[in-house]
């Protein structure tokens, strides 16, 4: 049984692809075998960044350890049972083709509110969820009082991931191990960023998740994009000198990776 | 008739709901008439930004220009004509109930791709486009090679955007002035930004949109929320010594407002 990690947060742009190609190359590159798959069936910012990587890396005739990605497979409506749902006819589908194989099978949420990612969540062995260090990205975890201080009450996201929960525990199936990823925060020490600390440590005690180390804001996280790269796999195309930040990067990345407990990971 | 101001890209997180608020807070401050619709019926960012104002000033006993803010209209279904799409009538109920009273009315939109966008964008005299700084955001407006350098084609949201077009001049209205803003660039020059410099450049001129002075990566743009505030409002809640990053923000929004050359505007 291959564990699933779901990579969601409804709020947009909160990292979730990024997290998604990141965690998923780090895991290749240890040898484990991870396969993906991209919810955002329009955008297919996961999707596209492997595609990237494949057409980047058979131009240079290098060979580097890449996640595997597949599409949903198109059904015909002949295959459902009745009054079944197509969208969850298409993922258990693909969930079941890669199981076989996957040690690891990462699923990337779009930055909306679909019924493929409310099922994707029920599916989660372990979620993981980007946040920008703002509370306009916390505002759908939790509103907030004008201070930013009294949490007032949970938010579309956290009920959505209750939901998702109470689906499992009814299944008999193991909790979700949710963790909260603070992304691109400044270097600087800022009053918001010190708010934003203690309300999520708030948060975390009442609505239940873990808070990992996160990333801060650092363009080698963004510019790779293009050729479907991270800064792992920069030594292999011949980068010998990491500037400061980068080396930071990867420190950040490794310890992400570290507090995910992933089984059979080992840092 | 009021000018509409639409706020669009199917990118998650670009800063859409962020430019919305400063926009039509700018506006009202100004002494226009500035209605505000928000099309993400479940986050409601903007929504949410503006009920923090209201709080605030009437926890506060302080008066602040504040655009106006209307959800849209719920309907009947006997309301609708014969195969008219719910969303469509809720859309024009909401504009047509503005329009009497406001200079500007301004629509911010979701980061997916919903049939209200797609109507929104239709109606759109402005439409204002905010992209992070990243080849992940500009790929939804165009797909790159590996080096970041040549344009292979149009993407899906610059489809819809000239779907709209389209509509329009079917419609005999006159043609949308799409404005690209770029935000949270670093501060320091770093080559990926000198790339998407390069590309949204060229970009520009082959699917015709105007490229407008665009933020930095500011601690200010972000941190106001839970108050509804926006950094122009500071000197009238009491704060009078601004710091240098602050400054620089009111000049960068200073900037944005004057390229969107908005009828009867001097900034
Ligand atoms: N740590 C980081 N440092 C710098 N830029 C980052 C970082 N993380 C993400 N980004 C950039 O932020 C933007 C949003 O990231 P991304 O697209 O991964 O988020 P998402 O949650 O998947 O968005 P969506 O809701 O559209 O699916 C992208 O332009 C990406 O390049
Ligand atoms: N110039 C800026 N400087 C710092 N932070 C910013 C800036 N612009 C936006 N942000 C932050 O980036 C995140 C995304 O911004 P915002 O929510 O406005 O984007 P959006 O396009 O409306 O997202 P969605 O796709 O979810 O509607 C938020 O956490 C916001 O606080
Ligand atoms: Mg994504
Ligand atoms: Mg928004």
């Amino acid at each position: 049984m291959a564990h699933i990690i779901v990579v969601g947060n409804e709020k947009g742009g909160a990292g979730k692809s990024t997290v998604s190609m990141h965690v998923a190359t780090a895991l290749a590159r240890m040898g484990h075998k991870i396969a993906t798959l991209d919810l955002d069936l329009r955008q297919k910012t996961l999707g596209r960044y492997v595609e990237n990587r494949h057409r980047y890396l058979a131009k240079e005739g290098v060979e580097l350890p890449s996640p595997d990605y597949i599409d949903l497979p198109e059904i015909d409506k002949s295959q459902l049972q009745a009054g079944e749902n197509p969208y969850d006819h298409r993922l258990s589908a693909a969930v079941s083709q890669l199981e076989a194989e996957a040690d690891f099978i990462l699923i990337d949420c779009p930055g909306s509110h679909t019924r493929l990612s409310q099922v994707a969540h029920s599916l989660a062995d372990t979620l993981i969820t980007p946040l920008n260090d703002s509370f306009i990205d916390f505002d759908l975890l939790a509103h907030i009082d004008n201070d930013g201080e009294r949490i007032l009450g949970p938010s579309v996201y956290s009920e959505m991931v209750w939901n998702a929960r109470q689906l499992r525990a009814q299944a008999g199936l193991k909790p979700i191990d949710w963790i909260v990823l603070r992304n691109r925060m400044g270097a600087q020490q800022m009053v918001n960023k010190a708010k934003m600390e203690k309300a999520i440590e708030k948060l975390s005690k009442r609505i239940g998740f873990r808070v990992a180390p996160g990333f801060n804001e650092r363009v080698i996280f963004r510019e790779l994009f293009p050729r479907g790269l991270t800064l792992l796999d920069l030594k292999d195309i011949g980068v010998t000198q990491l500037n400061i930040s980068n080396v930071a990067a990867r420190q950040e990345l490794r310890e992400m990776i570290k507090a995910l407990n992933l089984p059979g990971v080992s840092v």
